[in-house]
């Protein structure tokens, strides 16, 4: 019988990818593609409560709108993209 | 669809690209070829033809980088991001920068493409068996000289067919060094180095010297990455090393212990735990193609759509059989318009690399067993058109060339003759045995040499020369310096001072009629010289100082300066009514 081997996160030199949480992950694809900042009638920019900037995010990506966290936006979020933000203010 | 405020878009429909560099996961050829097509998926739908620069300032300029690449936006290393590209406009804009993190292939795992042997260029096909063994990556087994090589087929003992993998010692890329083997081992900055560093960059990408001394020559080059290198991580381009230990445990296969993202890594020496050297496992990789297309999708001025389907979705998804989706063509029409002219053929299937790279074997041994060099050629069949057929209704041309001023159509043995001078009727059919006997009925193409006026004609591996009426041949176009590998020569384009271009496939090489010798350097890709054409146009040929290539029933005029700039009907030439 084989034993199972006890795994343990380890950090990797030069490795990019973080072992971020997926809220903080969340966090940092919303900023990066736009969907945190919104334009405001007055020219000035503000940001967003991560619900609406979720609801939007599941929208232009085609998802349920929940607002909330849920495993396929996590999902979606993880996937390989293009860099060019989906939300230009 | 979606375009970017104010519709930015290109004020001119003959926009320029420019390549800056290559990622070592591909070789060149793979890499021009996936950027060509990915032009052609706009240029099917819209009046946009796309030129290619090899310097100054095009407007589309394309990089390879990794993670601070010199603009504001970093990768993000393996995964995550791709690419990005910048809308249209002066300087940055209209750019398209790739991740050099990524593992770039065609989309279906790694696509090495071989050189030398005798495959033509073929893929490698793994796994294959060599003297009883499986190989699922190439080897250097049945060699002396550490040059990897593989088969192109599935059993190499029984087909013998067989190229060299991309390896440091058969080619470096970039740099100064055209392309020059690395020597090993070599000095840079009086340490001796006997493999490819990275050693005084600060990008990662992996160099070696084409000399003894790059502190004395200063000759260098990139190292194209193996089929058994690892990606990213601090060992990109060096192999895994199996068993290696990592947390004192030993491991004889990628795993994904230690990592949260499941992702399959490898060490790069015996002992992760004292060597911390590490990258990630070749996996199925990024179509530079599909990626390529979206991203100049951006250039162009179109913004992400949110339609799952179209190119401009945001996230990376590999389809095999590509065509452009409907939003995508309404977003791109509604910047520039349709294309006028005769309607497109659909793209090529994503996989196509199957361009032949020329012949032949490094100055080195081939595997245990010498394989056999020897092509054959089947003679196509065909069918002779009735001679009270109308050219006019003739979908495919053997040959078209102009001849003292009038051009010619050969078909199965006729011809038929038209002029944009005086009458401008077509005339014929006339039998070219008559004109021009020994010749067979199926030609591939013909060209007067315009000092001497002499004919040549080709078909399949043979050519002819014509004075008047007096033959020389038939001679094999091997003798002219052509690879044995190669089936026909489709086109011809008379360059003045002797010299002939001949097109076979998707590549060119150069004639000198006076020593009947193919000039070094060649063969070239059509891109390299005649942008926006179609690379398997199965005839070219110069006429009234316009160069044309053919395919089917349409013909792309170029100018000399090498502009498309018209796209017709054959018919057009034939004067038909």
């Amino acid at each position: 019988w084989s034993k199972p081997i006890d795994s343990k996160d380890v950090s990797f030199p030069e490795d990019i990818l973080k072992n971020m949480t997926d809220i903080q992950m969340a966090d940092s694809y919303l900023e990066r593609f736009g969907y945190k900042m919104i334009l405001h009638k007055s020219g000035r920019q503000g940001a967003v409560s991560n619900s609406k900037a979720l609801k939007r995010l599941q929208t232009q990506l085609g998802l349920e709108e929940t607002g909330e966290l849920d495993q396929p936006t996590i999902d979606a979020m993880k996937k390989p993209r293009c860099g060019v933000p989906d939300v230009r203010n | 669809y979606k375009t970017f405020d104010g519709d930015l878009k290109w004020d001119h429909n003959d926009v320029t690209y420019r390549i800056l560099n290559y990622s070592p996961d591909l070789d060149v050829s793979t890499i021009d070829d996936a950027f060509a097509r990915a032009f052609k998926v706009w240029s099917d739908v819209t009046p946009l033809t796309f030129r290619r620069l090899y310097d100054g300032t095009a407007d589309i300029m394309i990089s390879f980088g990794k993670k601070d690449h010199g603009d504001f936006y970093p990768f993000d290393g393996k995964d995550g991001l791709l690419a990005h590209a910048y809308p249209p406009g002066e300087g940055v804009q209209g750019d398209a920068h790739f991740d050099d993190d990524e593992y770039w292939t065609l989309g279906k795992g790694p696509a090495i493409k071989t050189y030398f042997g005798n495959a033509d260029g073929a893929l490698c096909n793994f796994p294959f068996r060599f003297e009883g063994k499986s190989y699922s990556s190439c080897t250097t087994e049945g060699r002396e000289d550490g040059l990897p090589w593989c088969a192109t087929t599935a059993d190499y003992d029984k087909d013998k067919k067989y190229g060299f993998c991309p390896s440091e010692l058969l080619y470096t890329f970039d740099g100064n060094a055209d392309g020059e083997a690395c020597v090993f081992p070599f000095e840079f900055e009086g340490k001796t180095y006997t493999s490819c560093t990275t050693d005084g960059r600060d990008d990662g990408y992996r160099w070696c010297a084409t000399t003894s001394s790059f502190d004395k020559d200063k000759k260098y080059g990139f190292c194209p990455n193996r089929d058994t290198a690892v990606i990213g991580g601090n060992s990109e381009g060096e192999p895994c090393q199996f068993p290696f230990i990592f947390l004192e445990k030993s491991y004889t296969s990628c795993t994904s212990e230690g990592r949260s993202d499941g992702k399959l890594w490898c060490a790069t020496t015996s002992n992760y735990d004292k060597d911390q050297k590490w990258g990630f496992c070749p996996d199925k990789g990024y179509s530079l193609f599909l990626v390529a297309a979206h991203e100049f999708g951006h250039a162009l001025g179109l913004d992400h759509s949110n339609i799952q389907d179209a190119l401009m979705y945001p996230m990376y998804k590999y389809i095999a059989d590509f065509s452009l989706h409907q939003d995508d063509i309404e977003g791109i029409q509604y910047l520039y318009g349709p294309k006028k002219g005769p309607k497109p053929t659909p793209p090529k299937p994503s996989t196509t690399t199957s361009s032949p790279v020329s012949t032949g074997k490094p100055n080195k041994k081939t595997p245990q067993t010498t394989p056999s060099t020897a092509s054959t050629t089947t003679p196509s069949v065909y069918t002779p058109v009735d001679p009270s057929v109308d050219p006019c209704t003739v979908d495919k041309f053997d040959a078209i060339t102009e001849i003292q001023g009038e051009l010619h159509f050969f078909k199965d043995g006729y011809y038929w003759t038209s002029s944009n001078r005086g009458n401008k009727e077509h005339k014929g059919p006339f039998m070219v045995s008559e004109r021009w006997p020994g010749l067979p009925a199926k030609l591939d193409t013909a060209f007067e040499d315009p000092l001497t006026k002499q004919m040549y004609f080709f078909a399949g591996t043979q050519f002819w020369e014509f004075t008047g009426k007096d033959v020389r041949g038939p001679r094999s176009i091997e003798k002219l310096g052509l690879p044995g590998s190669l089936k026909k020569v489709e086109g011809s384009l008379q360059r003045g001072k002797g010299k002939v271009l001949l097109f076979s496939g998707e590549n060119y090489w150069r004639l000198n009629l006076k020593t009947q010798k193919i000039d070094k350097g060649y063969p070239y890709h059509i891109d390299n010289k005649f942008g926006g054409v179609p690379v398997d146009a199965h005839d070219v040929f110069l006429y009234n100082g316009h160069y044309f290539f053919c395919r089917e029933i349409y013909y792309w005029r170029m100018t000399s300066k090498y502009q498309v700039d018209r796209v017709g009907y054959i018919y057009e030439l034939l004067n038909c009514p």
